[in-house]
């Protein structure tokens, strides 16, 4: 997450996510804006907190095997870029996504809960909580 | 052979391409359809 | 770009190097690439996992489930869904001397790869530009091999006991002899296996209490042998004179974590020529920065023995320094001897220490007397001990040959890695899908090609990588450069922006 160009790709890559759903005739803005947001926090929950261990063989003998991305990502050092990044994208995408949905409450809800959902693992205090 | 290459389409299997291109003309299509809808 | 110098007056001769960075885009698509059969290999998962899809991969019977998994799935996700798709091109059998030409087998796959067929075929006289055979040493014919073969009449192939006890042969005395005279130092000890004298001695030298500074993109044998050793490691980014000097400060600074006492040893220890990128470590800069911080210097020749310096002594006399400088001088006979096994050279204290507590010289069987005569004679030969010429043609034609083929390759526009004069030559494909489709190409062309991709490199920097060789004639280099210029056309892969002038 610190090499070259990969948040330009993500921040691309939600574009396309938004640019798809708007893309679906029978949905409206609020609702295209919320599934953005849904689906971007969704994913990323699964990517950054849920999935543990690392995809291909480490020569760490297993020392990640137990670690979600987000606590693997440099070294467990808190507070680098890219986690500052990581965190801030989220919170960007919930205030269009309030903005969009003209701070309805139903939208408000679940935007806000879904954003809880990927702020709060992001937390130092929970750092390899289970 | 590039759209091939860049989208690593070259290295699935027949049928997975097939279900890659349908989703990608898919797409492509909605996307054509409501711009033109919305311009 | 590393072109800007950093203590120009170290250095006795011109120290290119290059990384030319990633183009946006480029890494742009590398990513979304490696995006699109992430979620492919998800779908064939799912298809495995509700036994849609015939599963290939080792799993646990249906009794065993319920004990602990043998199988770590999940990192083995990578290997059965991207490495799978494009593996025909790695682990080719040759059925030859992986010389500057060799004979490929033939074979072919009707399930995508998860098993092989040989067509009973052989691709002959395939140029290769993949194995590690920089002086031209590995031939089944000449003085080396006639040497070898009357050794192995004389004392068999295997030894069968370590050097502390029947295993210590006149053969191993006498190859240890010449390989200090060759490196210039006092002693010297061999090994049968090259990985093994990093992995078995390093916990030799150093313990617990003590420090050890290594780059970033040191081998696994030294990474091994590090968290072996049981010592505190500490990385510094690669070939990055300023990070090391950090590093080393804040060790003699701040002492140990938590006591502050001072660390036991500092042992810093780098390559020659890191394989995977082609650079050449700075070492008159590591040199000068042990001597101001009275670290001590552990220095790994497993590429740069024979194919670097004026009479092949390694990267220590390419810029003029004194063997002395380093205090553990560690190289492998595989690259630059056509043979196998490792040495670590340094002063006789050191490796009579070596020799009484190596984890290698107390339980490993020693080298094989053949190998070890076909070492003596390549040293020899590049030594001109043996009346002629030949070695040290053999060092000047590599030498000339590199350099030659990394200038044009950066003519033709790809984005080339590493030192000028470095032999490794790491071509730049970023993309997954041209990582199996370059090799697959170049041997349709008759050209035996190694790629690389991630987790062996980082993610947007997967790349092929030519062992350029003293054994390719001109004409081969020639031949080569064609069809990898007519493939990087044909795949695209001429990303560079600096455009050398002819």
């Amino acid at each position: 997450l610190n090499s070259r160009g990969i948040w330009l790709a993500y921040i691309i890559l939600v574009v396309l996510l938004h640019v798809i759903l708007l893309s679906i005739p029978f949905f409206s803005i609020p609702v295209v804006w919320t599934l953005t947001n849904v689906v971007h926090n969704l994913v990323m929950y699964l990517f950054l907190h849920t999935v543990k261990g690392t995809p291909f063989e480490t020569p760490d003998q297993g020392k990640a095997r137990l670690l979600t991305h987000w606590e693997q990502m440099d070294y467990g050092i808190q507070f680098t870029s890219s986690r500052k990044f990581l965190s801030i994208s989220p919170i960007v995408l919930y205030l269009l996504a309030s903005f969009y949905t003209k701070y309805e409450a139903v939208y408000f809800v679940i935007n806000t809960a879904s954003l809880l959902s990927v702020l709060l693992p992001k937390l130092p205090q929970f750092h390899g909580v289970r | 052979y590039q759209y091939l290459l860049i989208t690593c389409s070259y290295v699935l299997e027949p049928w997975e391409q097939s279900i890659f291109n349908t989703i990608l003309l898919t797409i492509a299509a909605m996307v054509v359809y409501t711009s033109y809808v919305f311009i | 770009s590393h072109h800007v110098m950093q203590n120009e007056g170290l250095y006795k001769r011109p120290f290119n190097e290059a990384f030319e960075e990633t183009p946006m885009l480029v890494a742009v698509l590398t990513y979304m690439g490696y995006g699109i059969l992430t979620l492919f290999g998800y779908l064939r998962d799912f298809l495995r996992v509700w036994k849609i899809e015939k599963c290939h991969n080792a799993t646990e019977r249906e009794e065993q489930k319920e004990f602990v998994p043998l199988f770590q799935d999940f990192e083995n996700f990578y290997t059965r869904n991207l490495y799978m798709r494009i593996r025909d091109s790695w682990n080719r059998p040759i059925c030859s001397v992986p010389g500057a030409k060799m004979d490929v087998m033939e074979r072919f796959t009707d399930d995508y790869n998860w098993t092989f067929k040989y067509t009973g075929k052989v691709i002959r006289g395939v140029i290769n530009m993949g194995s590690y055979n920089y002086l031209g040493f590995a031939q089944n014919a000449g003085v080396c091999e006639e040497a070898a073969a009357k050794v192995l009449k004389q004392y068999g192939a295997g030894v069968c006991s370590t050097r502390q006890e029947m295993g210590n042969l006149d053969k191993h005395a006498e190859l240890e002899k010449l390989v200090a005279r060759f490196l210039g130092v006092e002693a010297a000890i061999n090994y049968g296996m090259g990985f093994a004298t990093n992995s078995m001695n390093i916990p030799a030298l150093v313990s617990k209490g003590c420090l050890i500074l290594s780059d970033e993109l040191n081998h696994a044998s030294l990474v091994l042998g590090a968290r072996l050793s049981g010592a505190t490691i500490r990385i510094f980014k690669h070939n990055n004179m300023t990070s090391l000097e950090k590093l080393l400060r804040d060790a003699i600074v701040h002492g140990q974590p938590r006591t502050h006492r001072p660390w036991r040893k500092i042992l810093i220890i780098v390559e020659g020529i890191y394989s995977m990128e082609g650079s050449i470590v700075r070492l008159p800069e590591v040199i000068a920065l042990k001597k101001k911080y009275k670290a001590y210097l552990y220095l790994d020749e497993a590429h740069s023995i024979g194919a670097l310096g004026p009479t092949g002594r390694g990267v220590v006399e390419y810029f003029g320094l004194n063997p002395k400088d380093v205090d553990i001088m560690m190289g492998t006979f595989t690259k630059s001897f056509g043979a196998a096994g490792g040495y670590i050279g340094g002063s006789k204290e050191l490796i009579d220490y070596l020799g009484m507590h190596s984890h290698s010289t107390v339980y490993a069987t020693s080298m094989s007397p053949p190998v070890a005569q076909q070492i003596i004679c390549a040293m020899k030969s590049i030594m001109g001990e043996d009346g002629t010429s030949y070695g040290q043609n053999c060092v000047q034609q590599l030498a000339e040959n590199t350099r030659y083929f990394r200038r044009r390759l950066m003519e033709m526009g790809f984005i080339i890695y590493g030192n000028s004069d470095s032999p490794i030559v790491p071509l730049m494909l970023y993309m997954p899908a041209k990582i199996g489709a370059f090799g697959r190409e170049m041997l349709k062309r008759n050209i035996g090609v190694v790629v690389v991709g991630f987790p062996a490199t980082p993610i947007i920097e997967s790349r092929a990588r030519f062992c350029v060789s003293a054994a390719h004639t001109r004409e081969m280099l020639d031949i080569a450069l064609k069809v990898i210029g007519e493939v990087g056309d044909l795949l695209q892969l001429k990303y560079s922006r600096h455009r050398l002038i002819p």
